[in-house]
Order: structure tokens, then C-alpha cells, then sequence
């Protein structure tokens, strides 16, 4: 783990007494090492290191008695405060109904992350209503409302529709007859570089005037997790962002880098396929993670 | 110059292949330019894709088929990646062939899992052999098997649920799978193949490593989603470390969306 790493860095130079330059600029290329296997963006990380050396190479840490025990906690407050404050609740109020859209890559959790959010929306004593809004992918549809029977949601979608924007206005309008106070729109996987899919989520985003837009991520992404967060961004907004299979053991450095790249709030982090493994955001949490 | 290899870093660990990958792949271009006094840029770039290509290129890519009997190919692969939807498309390719296609749909588990298998299968005039969700996946499996010698199939392709390494009852479900195969048909399967989001980053490695250790006759990769910015780096390292050729790469959703692995032009989509 990158903390047993900087122990062992330092371990070799406590000995000195002082610390070099030198010595905390190599003790340093572990940290950019440890956070690049991590998944953290390239220039994340080289931005990120910058700003540790100015604060290792500060007096107190160079004339403390345990500078590798310094560093890691500079690391790591410095984590903490790059990732965000963390989300005691959900606050999805304000208009009625409150309108949701998850949006993101293929199979990057969406359809799953609806259902969980719909269920925990539920246990808050809200009314959700799902709107199935995939129009393309095979059976789409069919898995929504099998979430959404499992968890006694109600749900609006239209298999012979090929128009998104008439489903979800459709879905919006039925909701209302409903009394329903959160909707969530599930909507297609699709790729930052597709202009078409691209532009139809700027279209329903235009005709629907949505609340909030959650950007669904999968927790193993790598590198690419900068191009997701500021394309997505750029084009259509967001306006938080949901990280998907942290049940796994990948670090989980496309938090930092989606963070970083939006500024958006992480709020919400998949941790397993049932429908009641959906957490809040802790930033301490992913911080150690990413630490290892 | 130093500016040079800096960037050729830069440019290897943004397409997920790696820090440590990376600084070795650096590291070897620089004593290869020293050894033969390479003084253009292009000539050295064109030495790095050589080494690239020398890792990834594997002699054993060609489709496993029996010749009488069954085949099957088994699809495993952590959740999301794009397994069911590339038995869509390797199905099309051995139909297209005059081969006569089955579907087994294993993922009992996931919602809506099998109904996708089957939109597929009526798309494509391929049988699926199913149950109900929520059955036993080898139950399904073996019932898969033995219709498909009743029909005298050609190749049987057997979706499983997605899983993630780390879940140990899942890996022990998966190794059963493979057993119920090798006991049903008599044989190994003819291909079992690992399907990899070109998105993920250096989890793979360790995920890779899993599914090996519990499915030891793992046949080939394929790696999904090449359509999208992600360069799929991160198959550099595991070919290196698994010996295990890519046999197939899928650029998008739709069932022609698939093309056989050609090591020069994955490596020009992550140098240019
Ligand atoms: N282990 C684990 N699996 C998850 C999690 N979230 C989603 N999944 C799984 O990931 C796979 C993909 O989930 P979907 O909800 O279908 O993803 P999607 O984004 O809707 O996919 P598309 O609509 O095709 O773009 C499924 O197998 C889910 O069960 C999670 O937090 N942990
Ligand atoms: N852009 C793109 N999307 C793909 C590709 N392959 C699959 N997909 C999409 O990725 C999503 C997930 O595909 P699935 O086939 O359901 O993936 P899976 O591995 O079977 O998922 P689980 O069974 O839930 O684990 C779907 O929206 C597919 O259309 C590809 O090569 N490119
Ligand atoms: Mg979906
Ligand atoms: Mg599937």
C-alpha cells in the first residue's frame, strides 16, 4: 500500500535527521507511482504531487521526527479535501416533482443505480417514480421493471416508442397523476464520442428541464475517466456524479480524476448488485482506499 | 530529448498501460535508440511500436472449431463489459459462416438478463435455451448442452452473469460452470473467452489474474468498447503477463460491431 510504501520511504531517511530536497522529492515518485496504479489521471497526479512537495517541503515537516508519518497525512488531507465534504443525506428538494436523469457510458451501472436510488428514496418516505427512457439496448426496459415491481415503484416506459423525449414527458405527466415527488429518468449507455447520442441527451435535457444529472461511472475506469467527466460535462452538464462497483477492489482513481475534471459532488458510490448496496459519498473513505 | 520521452510516457500511461509498464516500455526504447543511434523522432516512435507489437502479438488467434462434434464457447467477465451483447455478435459471424448457432442463456441472476439474450436470439433466428430467472446456472447449462447435440448444433455459446474478482462465492460459481461443462461435453471447451472493457483501468490485471486462477483454460480475450476514447492500454500488460491472445475487439453496439484483433492497429490507436 502506498502508506507502507512512504513508511518504508522515510524509514531510510529519519536516520539523517533533517530532510533534503532531494529526499522528499524521491520519497515523492512513489506517491505519483502509488497514485497512477491507483487510476488517478496522469496530470492529476503530477499537479497533485506538486502541491504535497510545497507543503512536505514546508519547516515542521522537515524538522519533525517522523516525516514519512507527516507526508502521509499530508497525502492524505490533502485527498480528503480534493475529493469533497461528504453527503450525510440526499437532498433532492426544491421543485415537485424533482427530475433526475442518470446518464453515462455502456454498462457503467445506470439502469442498476436507478433502481437503488429509487429504494433508498423510498426508505426516506419519498414517492419515486422511474422512467425508462433506453430506447435501444436490448430488454432495457424489461430489467428496469423488474426493479422496479421487486422494490413496488411505479414506473412509465414504451416499448413501441421511438421517441425519447414523448416517453419521458409521457413518464413526467402520469408521475404527476401519481403524486410522485422524485422522478428518475433512465436513459441509454452511450459513448462522449458519439455526437447523435450525445446530442439527443442535449435535446431531452432542453425539452425537460431536469433538476439534477447524475454521471453513473464505473468504479474500475481508468484514465479515461478525465475524457467521461469533462466531455459529459461540457456538452450536456452535470450536475453530480455516482461511482459504480467499488464492491470491487479496483483503488478507485477515477474518483479523484471526476472530481477534479467537473468539480461536481461524488454523492452517491455502488457497492454490490442488490438493490440496497448504494451508499453515500465518504471522502475519508475513498481516500484510504486510494492510499491502500 | 528528455522532453520527448517524458511525453511518450505521458502518452502510455494516459492509454491505461501502466506506470511500471510504461517506464520499462521507455526504458528499452532508450537503450534500443542508443544501441542502433536512432536520431529521428519518427524512427524511434516506429521502434516503440515494434516493441508493442512483439508483446501483443500472439500465434494462437485463430477460432477454436471442432471438427464433428460440439463446440462451445463460454463467456466470462466482470458485470457490465459487454459479454452478453459480443455472444450477439460472434454468433452472427459463425451463422454468416454456415454454422448453426445456439444460445445458452446462463445469466439466471441479473435482472432482465435472459430476456436480453433472447431480443437477441429472435433478432438473429438463433435458438436460446433458458429457464427462469433465478435458477441454478449449470441446471441451465446442462440443459443447454444436451439440446443442443439433440439438434445437432455446430457451436453452443453460453452467456454467464457478470462478476468481480473478488467475490469468492461468485469465482467458486464459475469454476463449477466450466466443471458442469467438461463433464457434459466430454471436453474442454473450444473457447472460453475473458471479455474486457477497453475502459477499465489497472484493476484488470488483478482481475485477469482471478478469473485464470479459477478458470485456468481461459482461450482468449476480447476487448469491448474500442469506439470510445479508452485505448484499452491495459491488454499490454496482461498479454505480457498471461500469454493470452485477443482473439476479437468490438467497436460498438451493433451486431457487425466486431473485428478480429490486428496488433498494429490497436497499437496505432494509442500512439497515432
Ligand atoms: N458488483 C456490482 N455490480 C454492479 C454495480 N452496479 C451495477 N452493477 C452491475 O453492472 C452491470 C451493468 O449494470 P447496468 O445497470 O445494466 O448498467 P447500465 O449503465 O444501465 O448499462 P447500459 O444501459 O447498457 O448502458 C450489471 O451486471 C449490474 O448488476 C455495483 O455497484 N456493484
Ligand atoms: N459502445 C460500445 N458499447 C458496447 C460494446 N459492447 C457492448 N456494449 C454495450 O455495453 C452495454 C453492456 O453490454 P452487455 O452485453 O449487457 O454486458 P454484459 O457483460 O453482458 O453485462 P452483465 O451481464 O450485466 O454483466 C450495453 O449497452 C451494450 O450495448 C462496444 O463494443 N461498444
Ligand atoms: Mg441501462
Ligand atoms: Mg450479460
Amino acid at each position: 500500500s502506498l502508506s507502507e510504501k512512504l513508511q518504508k520511504a522515510f524509514s531510510k531517511l529519519t536516520g539523517k535527521g533533517r530532510l533534503s530536497e532531494d529526499d522528499v522529492i524521491s520519497a515523492l515518485k512513489e506517491v505519483q507511482i502509488a497514485l497512477l496504479e491507483a487510476d488517478v489521471n496522469y496530470k492529476v497526479v503530477k499537479d497533485f504531487t506538486k502541491k504535497i512537495k510545497e507543503k512536505a517541503i514546508g519547516k515542521d515537516v522537515l524538522e519533525s521526527l517522523s516525516p514519512g508519518q507527516q507526508v502521509i497525512k499530508i497525502v492524505n488531507d490533502e485527498l480528503v479535501e480534493l475529493l469533497g465534504g461528504k453527503i450525510d443525506k440526499l437532498e433532492f428538494s426544491g421543485r415537485k416533482p424533482f427530475i433526475i436523469f442518470m446518464v453515462g457510458l455502456q454498462g457503467s451501472g445506470k439502469t442498476t443505480t436507478s433502481g437503488k436510488l429509487a429504494y433508498m428514496l423510498k426508505a426516506q418516505n419519498k414517492k419515486p417514480f422511474l422512467i425508462g427512457a433506453d430506447i435501444y439496448r436490448p430488454a432495457a426496459m424489461e430489467q428496469l421493471e423488474v426493479l422496479a415491481k421487486k422494490i413496488d415503484v411505479n414506473i412509465f416506459f414504451d416499448k413501441n416508442s421511438k421517441d425519447v423525449e414523448n416517453i419521458v414527458s409521457e413518464g413526467i405527466s402520469i408521475a404527476n397523476k401519481n403524486n410522485s415527488d422524485i422522478i428518475i429518468v433512465d436513459t441509454a449507455g452511450r459513448q462522449h464520442l458519439d455526437d447523435s447520442m450525445m446530442d439527443e441527451l442535449i435535446n431531452l435535457k432542453k425539452s425537460i428541464k431536469p433538476d439534477e444529472i447524475i454521471l453513473v461511472v464505473d468504479g474500475m475506469t481508468g484514465q479515461d475517466a478525465v475524457n467521461i467527466g469533462k466531455e459529459f460535462n461540457e456538452k450536456v452538464g452535470i450536475d453530480s456524479v455516482a461511482v459504480t462497483k467499488m464492491d470491487g477492489d479496483s483503488r478507485g482513481g477515477a474518483v479523484i480524476s471526476l472530481r477534479q475534471i467537473t468539480g461536481k459532488q461524488i454523492k452517491l458510490i455502488g457497492m454490490g448488485e442488490k438493490i440496497d448496496q448504494l451508499e453515500l459519498f465518504y471522502p475519508d473513505r475513498i481516500a484510504s482506499r486510494i492510499l491502500g | 530529448n528528455d522532453l520527448f520521452y517524458d511525453n511518450l510516457e505521458e502518452i502510455l500511461v494516459t492509454s491505461d498501460i501502466g506506470i511500471k509498464t510504461s517506464m520499462e516500455l521507455v526504458r528499452t526504447l532508450k537503450e534500443v535508440v542508443k544501441k542502433d543511434k536512432i536520431k529521428e523522432t519518427q524512427k524511434a516512435i516506429e521502434k516503440l511500436r515494434e516493441l508493442i507489437v512483439d508483446i501483443v502479438k500472439i500465434n494462437n488467434q485463430k477460432l477454436n472449431i471442432s471438427k464433428d462434434e460440439l463446440s462451445i464457447y463460454l463467456f466470462i467477465g466482470v458485470n457490465g463489459v459487454g459479454k452478453t451483447t459480443t455472444i450477439a455478435k460472434v454468433g452472427n459471424l459463425l451463422q454468416k459462416r454456415g454454422l448453426k448457432v445456439m444460445f445458452s442463456a446462463g445469466d439466471t441472476f441479473r435482472a432482465g438478463a435472459i430476456e436480453q439474450l433472447k431480443v437477441w436470439g429472435k433478432s438473429l433466428e438463433i435458438p436460446v435455451i433458458s429457464q427462469q430467472e433465478g435458477s441454478d446456472p449449470a441446471a441451465v447449462i446442462f440443459d443447454s448442452i444436451e439440446a443442443a447435440k439433440a439438434r445437432d448444433i455446430d457451436v453452443l455459446l453460453i452467456d454467464t452473469a457478470g462478476r468481480l474478482h473478488n467475490k469468492k462465492n461468485l469465482m467458486e460459481e464459475m469454476k463449477k460452470i466450466n466443471k458442469v461443462i467438461q463433464r457434459e461435453d466430454g471436453k474442454k471447451p473450444e473457447e472460453i473467452f475473458l471479455v474486457i472493457d477497453s475502459g477499465t483501468g489497472q484493476n484488470a490485471l488483478a482481475s485477469a489474474e482471478e478469473f485464470i486462477k479459477n478458470v485456468p483454460d481461459i482461450t482468449g480475450l476480447i476487448l469491448t468498447k474500442l469506439d470510445g476514447t479508452a485505448k484499452g492500454g491495459m491488454a499490454i500488460p496482461l498479454i505480457k503477463e498471461l500469454n493470452i491472445p485477443i482473439k476479437f475487439v468490438c467497436l460498438g453496439e451493433g451486431v457487425k460491431d466486431i473485428d478480429e484483433f490486428i496488433p498494429e492497429k490497436f497499437i496505432e490507436g494509442i500512439l497515432g
